[in-house]
């Protein structure tokens, strides 16, 4: 509780320094290979007209998730955290001074793979998005409530392989308003496209509503 | 450091009492989503004239797996963490209390859905088993490497859904024995029954060599 504290004010801080900056910062959350990178790999064709973005890579280990993001020619750094299974304000805070924040509006931070305590570490983002995939099973929302009261948009992923699960679209849909009726629910596949550009529009939506 | 000396402590002791009442302890950790609780449901058709099991089921919230558990005839209890990434030595201690540990001889714990911090908590488990599934990513052995260095087997899931994925099976393989050389790795589908025999014939040779 007073660790959770102490992370709390460090995010108000960084959330100031955002707001400061004109930087739109956005948590991304959710389970190993949800499909997070990918996600941001194909928004970035969306967005690269009408935002100026950059990336806090956030992983136990390797610059992987990082790579991938500078190939679409976005200012990125990686954080390790060597066991840690969350990425802190703190660390965040020590990234934030790496990255060319004045030439920037819209920050993705993603997140380490995990559906349980990253939703209790505010970072200093003003959204947050839980990428949660298909494949994962539709009763994930009910048995991981935090992730899902405490996030603005659910992005189902992974659309394109419904067809060989028994995931229940509905039942995830129900589980989520029950638990957070404001939610914003989005169906994409990051592989193929479908669903991207609606994503992208809300983001874009969001942030000029903020500024 | 001195909070996880203290759990591993209390997971001496459970390993002793798990010892004392003759109980093969196996720990069965992975993502959410990854498939634990279907693969416990397949390989109960396969170990049930073999072994006398027991499961300690560990989640955020609700006894969905347990339910689904408790299907299969096997004594089953519930630890609900509430918020708590992963499972602890002492809530086990506690769980063991209420099952018929002199009547089974093979325990499962499934622990919460988590590819990190699962891995540093030891529990009293004899075994360790990890289940990656293919819709994950095959780089997720290298940007977890915990979890991978401290397991006795990777079960990869979700093999009748490979093609439709980019996982490359060999990378996977590579990555886990750079990481651990001794690791057991099986490749099966917890939907399709494929490779499920030769987990739970695994299974009964670790516990009848360690009888
Ligand atoms: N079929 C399909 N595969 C996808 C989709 N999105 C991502 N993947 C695959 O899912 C795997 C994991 O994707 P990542 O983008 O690495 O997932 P992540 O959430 O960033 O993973 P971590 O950062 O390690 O937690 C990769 O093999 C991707 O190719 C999708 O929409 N459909
Ligand atoms: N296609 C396919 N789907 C599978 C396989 N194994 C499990 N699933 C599906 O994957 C989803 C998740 O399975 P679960 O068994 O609930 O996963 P889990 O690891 O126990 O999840 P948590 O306990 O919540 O961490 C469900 O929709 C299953 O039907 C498989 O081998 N192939
Ligand atoms: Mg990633
Ligand atoms: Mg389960
Ligand atoms: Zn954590
Ligand atoms: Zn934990």
């Amino acid at each position: 509780q007073d660790i959770l504290k102490a992370n709390d004010s460090i995010a108000e801080q960084n959330l100031a320094a955002f707001d400061e900056a004109g930087v739109y910062t956005v948590n991304v959350l959710g389970s190993p290979g949800s499909g997070k990178t990918t996600l941001l790999e194909k928004l970035a064709e969306k967005l690269n007209n009408r935002v100026k973005a950059a990336v806090i890579e956030g992983d136990l280990a390797t610059s992987k998730d990082a790579e991938r993001i500078e190939k679409l020619g976005w200012p990125t750094i990686q954080i390790n955290t060597g066991g840690g299974c969350h990425l802190e304000a703190n660390m965040v805070s020590s990234a934030m001074k790496n990255l060319p924040l004045d030439t920037s509006n819209l920050l993705f931070i993603e997140n380490v793979g995990n559906l349980v305590c990253t939703a209790s570490h505010k970072l200093g983002e003003r959204l947050r998005i839980v990428v949660l995939s298909a494949t994962e099973g539709d009763d994930k929302v009910s048995k991981y409530p935090p992730m899902f009261q405490k996030t603005n948009a659910l992005i189902m992923n992974k659309a394109d392989l419904l067809p060989y699960t028994d995931f229940d679209v509905d039942r995830m849909e129900e589980d989520a308003r029950r638990l957070n009726p404001d939610v914003e629910i989005f169906k994409v596949s990051a592989r193929t496209g479908e669903g991207i550009a609606e994503v992208a529009d809300w983001l874009v939506a969001k942030r000029e509503t903020w500024f």
